[in-house]
């Protein structure tokens, strides 16, 4: 009888542990004051964008946090469009690897996009992006994939021998250490001498939208 | 052809991608 309230008592102290920590997870606007400090944000920027999280994750269930499916809604307008970068962008906002976004992490990793974030932010979110596997560079390998899986995504038809041509001519300009890989500091230098890579890590809309 | 010669595989891939943040404020 006493090891079975004892059994009890645990799994209430379990239940109510669990309960704690849920309610300890951040989904909504916590300190609009903290994020405001810790990214390029302002105060009512961050109140702004916390809007636009509200609609975005209310979209498919409400429920104050961003599934891919949201993500996706919200980028294209459907959830039927299958894009390689949409989904290696959502894993890398995805910083707690559970599948969903709440609002700090979107806020955090918009704050990249902002046109006054610094650009080594920019370089190294773009870096991650095509690191594929995440091995801290970018492979032949990779960069063959994603030209494939972009060029069938927009309807563009590229012969392989062109497409082969145009990553050998990429290597041999970004590869500088002649290794078969471009780690960051190639990336950065490449980043450097064609700015128009950077092109889409910068949004005018976070500050348009998010000031009005 | 000549023309995407002269273009490097991420300039192609920053074209051919659909992906443009821009998506999540327009309405």
């Amino acid at each position: 009888m006493l090891q079975c309230l004892e059994g009890v008592k645990q799994l209430c102290g379990v239940l109510l542990k669990c309960c704690d920590l849920d309610l300890k997870q951040p989904k909504g606007l916590e300190d609009p004051e903290i994020l405001a400090r810790e990214t390029v944000f302002s105060v009512s920027e961050v109140e702004a964008l916390y809007e636009l999280f509200k609609k975005i994750s209310s979209a498919v269930i409400d429920d104050g946090l961003i599934n891919k499916e949201e993500f996706q809604l919200a980028l294209f307008k459907t959830n039927k469009k299958e894009s390689l970068f949409a989904d290696r962008v959502f894993d890398l906002f995805d910083t707690k690897h559970n599948g969903i976004l709440g609002f700090e992490e979107f806020a955090r990793a918009l704050s990249v996009f902002h046109p006054n974030a610094p650009l080594d932010e920019k370089i190294d979110f773009s870096f991650q992006l095509y690191d594929l596997k995440q091995q801290g560079f970018i492979e032949r390998q990779e960069v063959k994939q994603m030209v494939v899986a972009t060029l069938a995504e927009s309807g563009m038809n590229l012969s392989d021998e062109v497409i082969e041509s145009i990553i050998d001519k990429t290597f041999e300009e970004a590869d500088t250490k002649h290794d078969g890989k471009i780690d960051k500091e190639e990336w950065r230098n490449l980043v450097l001498r064609h700015p128009s890579l950077l092109k889409n890590m910068t949004l005018q809309y976070l500050k348009v939208k998010c000031t009005s | 052809d000549k023309n995407s010669h002269q273009i490097n595989a991420f300039q192609l891939i920053g074209m051919a991608s659909s992906l443009d943040l821009s998506g999540f404020f327009e309405d």
